[in-house]
């Protein structure tokens, strides 16, 4: 099986 | 605003070779042509201390925003190439040599040892997800993620005990 998988994120950003 | 730059906290879950949690951080920017999104990402995972991956990344990606407002959820994927360290613990018979006094010379004995293997691979892979975007085109954006990712190579399956040779 080829490596594999979830992933979750919070993530936080500036923006200009 | 159209253009984010930040950090994220997450974590990956591997399906395969081995189900585990492996947190870490992320850094990513992100260009908003209001219907896409464009993002690059870094992540790193695995980087709690009783994790057996440890796992870095640099993808990029693109998304559809729903709407133009401050909530946006978006769907789409992208292409990454990824580094991972994967450790299994192997345990194989070892013969050992000790002096018994009691004959006054040498014995062997047969003792069950344990080492950690690591498997470490490279190369890309692909991931599809999507998330929701907080307050939208402000100085202060917070999203939310998730995404399937499919490398295109494997580890090595755990062993479990391996003769001497073959260790």
């Amino acid at each position: 099986k080829l490596f594999q998988g979830f992933m979750f994120n919070l993530k936080l950003g500036y923006g200009f | 605003v159209n253009s984010y730059f930040g950090i994220g906290i997450g974590g990956m879950v591997p399906l395969a070779p081995e189900i585990e949690m492996a947190p870490g951080l992320n850094l990513f920017g992100i260009y908003d042509t209001q219907s896409i999104l464009f993002g690059i990402d870094c992540n790193l995972w695995g980087m709690s201390s009783d994790s057996r991956y440890s796992y870095a990344d640099f993808g990029i990606s693109a998304y559809y925003a729903f709407g133009r407002k401050f909530i946006a959820p978006y769907i789409g994927g992208g292409l990454s190439f990824s580094a991972v360290d994967y450790e299994t613990e192997v345990s194989y018979v070892a013969e050992r040599e000790y002096y018994d006094y009691d004959i006054q010379g040498y014995r062997t004995s047969e003792e069950t040892e344990y080492n950690t293997y690591v498997d470490d691979k490279s190369g890309i892979g692909a991931f599809i997800g999507g998330g929701v975007m907080l307050n939208r085109a402000s100085s202060i954006i917070l999203l939310a993620e998730v995404k399937y990712f499919v490398s295109f190579f494997k580890l090595a399956e755990p062993k479990g005990t391996v003769t001497y040779e073959q260790w």
